[in-house]
């Protein structure tokens, strides 16, 4: 899931500040 | 009473604590501000620039909306990682949570930007009708979230209220392929117990059978969209592999 959804398991690793 | 089972207590400070997280979360990821919207929904699009957006090819504007939707999942990507518990799911989880619930969210969330007056939602810095989107090619679905802000808005939510149907329409454990159900479950049933404290705090207890009527609406409105961009990307296989956003075509291809 994470192979196909790079992008958004990118947005999600990043801090929230 | 204590739940052995749930990661954190139940208490009334807890649900009130969650509460509060929540609506910061939804006010601090919101793409426009309330007052914002509210100052400019007069600002309507003259019949020059209605013209210009019917004038557009299909493939123009269904790219120029893929964009415009793209950004709007950004900040609803922001705001369920700002959801207490939402990043210590399972990455996977994470994924399949947003993979459905973020265009479920922005529709939510576009009735804050709707004006039921005369029926027109803000879309690039003005307000304007299902006109706007004629060259699109999907009468139907327009019409359809349309009709759908104006539901939503005839409810008259308050931020807060917005904030934790948000958070609901997001944390739902029954989405296919998830991989601790059970874990998504207990942070639901948190946030349903928030969502009756808020309500009766409000006096509007009523809301909370009416907010969860809606659900099923938001699946339909998902599936038409991923229709119309099945019907499209048939049409148009280049410009949605070499044009669309990759976030677009990550969750909805």
């Amino acid at each position: 899931l994470k192979e196909k959804h790079k992008i958004l398991h990118r947005l999600l690793q990043n801090s929230t500040s | 009473p204590e739940d052995p089972y749930c990661p954190y207590p139940t208490s009334l400070l807890h649900i009130e604590e969650l509460c509060d997280s929540i609506v910061r979360s939804h006010r601090d990821t919101s793409q426009f501000r309330l007052e914002e919207l509210q100052a400019l929904r007069w600002k309507l699009f003259s019949r020059e620039e209605l013209h210009a957006y019917q004038s557009k090819s299909v493939d123009e504007m269904w790219q120029h909306c893929a964009v415009r939707l793209t950004e709007a999942v950004q900040y609803v990507v922001e705001f369920a990682k700002r959801i207490p518990g939402f990043r210590g799911l399972g990455q996977n989880d994470q994924i399949t949570l947003l993979k459905t619930g973020s265009m479920e969210v922005v529709l939510v969330r576009m009735s804050r930007c709707f004006n039921t007056e005369n029926s027109t939602v803000f879309f690039d810095g003005k307000f304007g009708s299902t006109e706007l989107f004629k060259s699109l090619g999907c009468g139907d679905l327009m019409v359809a979230v349309f009709d759908f802000a104006h539901s939503v808005c005839a409810l008259r939510l308050t931020e807060q209220q917005m904030a934790l149907f948000s958070s609901l329409v997001l944390i739902n454990p029954d989405r296919p392929c998830l991989e601790d159900r059970g874990r998504v479950h207990r942070m639901r049933r948190d946030l349903e117990v928030c969502l009756s404290h808020m309500l009766r705090r409000d006096n509007q207890e009523s809301l909370q059978h009416k907010l969860y009527q809606k659900v099923s609406v938001l699946q339909s409105l998902c599936s038409l969209h991923v229709e119309k961009l099945h019907w499209f990307s048939q049409r148009y296989p280049l410009i949605v592999h070499s044009v669309f956003p990759p976030l677009y075509k990550e969750l909805f291809t």
